[in-house]
């Protein structure tokens, strides 16, 4: 079983977009898949056509230990979801010790599905540092404009850090570029740099900036159902492929 | 003195491209204007050309009550910046009570500028209740698009919490529109929806999507400085010129 995070502490992206369209791309490729929504602004379940303010139950509860995975779990067409709601900004205040392992054993007896993704929110407190003690790989994409490309030092110092303390494991699986455009001469150079600093990191698949990947999430759908020849969905598909192949 | 929060948990919606072209286009129009780099990314501090990890004292030591804000003011061309670096992540973990009024506190004797402009990280945490507990006013940008409309509502909640706890004076100003191109239909629908649903709050002015914009930052320039006649500095301007208005 692969778990993923998918992880930037700078914020817009491309997490969720990512997250809920590799997870389809998996599925379609006979993958069983399960995405867990760790940010509290729910983004993935909505993105996946969940309201949270109907979400009774959620990862919240789960955290706390006072109820099972099971019992909020969603199946979507064969998709499993980990649901979030808002009351996942209270995960500050428990006063429970060793909080960044709450995920981690919450979900220690789970190993049947081929891959878990996780979605994280745009920071590096508790709830990424959950995602990242459980998980085994992270993805991080990179939004390829200058400001996104300056906020990703601090991931990967805060990567090492989790290394060292909570999960010796734990490595970055590669870089996802998103949202290029060949045309403007500043992606092309983040793209640059980022080869040049993080030699081998990036993914070969570029996802092309494309409306339909902001459309598809107002309908509640994953970029494969929205529309399936766009270039959003050629691009998570021939990421997906080497993800597969990245194991 | 007209202090303003630049804040919107949602992620890469344009707070800090707003904070520092807001400051920039208010000091055009003759006013002595101070941005204030609360998120321990510090895209501000290098959107305005200076490098975090150059920063040996930041607004972090002035929280911490060690240092006035003086001993960490920049003056660059006549506009003022408390600078951050990364250590500001670690204000979770200060062992002081009523941590949300750090900046409130530390600030309290300022009083000779036109415009306090702070800008928020991609959170509700602490820093960002330390801007809106020193704040007047909040100006919430707002990537025309479906997945961040959706994270706008809980900004709204908590700034009703904070209007009860924190600071009763505080309130919403105006929402900015960012990244818009009148081509996409999602687009104007996002545009159309927050006015049906937040009446009056969303500026007449709509940034547009304009490369200019994400290009200036690594110059270490505002718009103005880098591409004068661009979209992106005429839309700054008339959006400065409305907030002149709003007092
Ligand atoms: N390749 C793309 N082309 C065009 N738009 C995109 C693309 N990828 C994502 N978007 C849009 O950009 C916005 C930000 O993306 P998304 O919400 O996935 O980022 P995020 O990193 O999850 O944000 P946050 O930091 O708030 O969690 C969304 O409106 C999304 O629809
Ligand atoms: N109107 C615009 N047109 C094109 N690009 C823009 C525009 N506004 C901002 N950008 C770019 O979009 C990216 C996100 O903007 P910015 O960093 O200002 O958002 P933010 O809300 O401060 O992000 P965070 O949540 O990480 O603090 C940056 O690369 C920026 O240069
Ligand atoms: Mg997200
Ligand atoms: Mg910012």
């Amino acid at each position: 079983m692969r778990i993923i995070s998918i992880s930037n502490n700078k914020g817009g992206v491309g997490k969720t977009t990512s997250a809920v369209n590799i997870a389809a791309a998996l599925q379609i490729k006979g993958k069983k898949v399960c995405v867990i929504d760790l940010d509290h602004q729910a983004q993935a379940t909505y993105h996946l056509g969940y309201n949270p303010k109907q979400i009774k139950k959620s990862i919240f509860d789960v955290l706390k230990g006072e109820i099972s995975y099971e019992d909020i779990l969603i199946d979507r067409n064969d998709m499993h979801l980990l649901p979030a709601n808002q009351e996942l900004k209270d995960i500050e205040f428990l006063p429970i010790p060793a909080k960044e392992f709450l995920l981690r054993d919450a979900l220690e007896s789970v190993n049947h599905y081929d891959f878990v993704i996780i979605d994280c929110p745009p920071s590096l407190g508790i709830l990424t540092l959950n995602a990242m003690a459980y998980s085994k790989e992270i993805l991080v994409p990179l939004q390829v404009q200058f400001l996104p490309f300056h906020g990703m030092y601090n991931l990967f110092e805060a990567v090492q850090m989790v290394k060292r303390r909570l999960n010796k494991h734990i490595d970055v699986t590669g870089i996802i570029g998103t949202m290029y455009n060949a045309k403007r001469a500043i992606n092309r150079e983040v793209i640059e740099e980022t080869e040049n600093r993080l030699p081998g990191k990036l993914f070969e698949t570029l996802i092309r900036e494309n409306v339909a990947l902001q459309e598809a999430p107002s309908w509640g759908k994953t970029i494969f159902e929205y529309k399936a020849g766009s270039p959003g969905a050629e691009d998570y598909m021939n990421l997906t492929e080497e993800i597969l192949q990245r194991e």
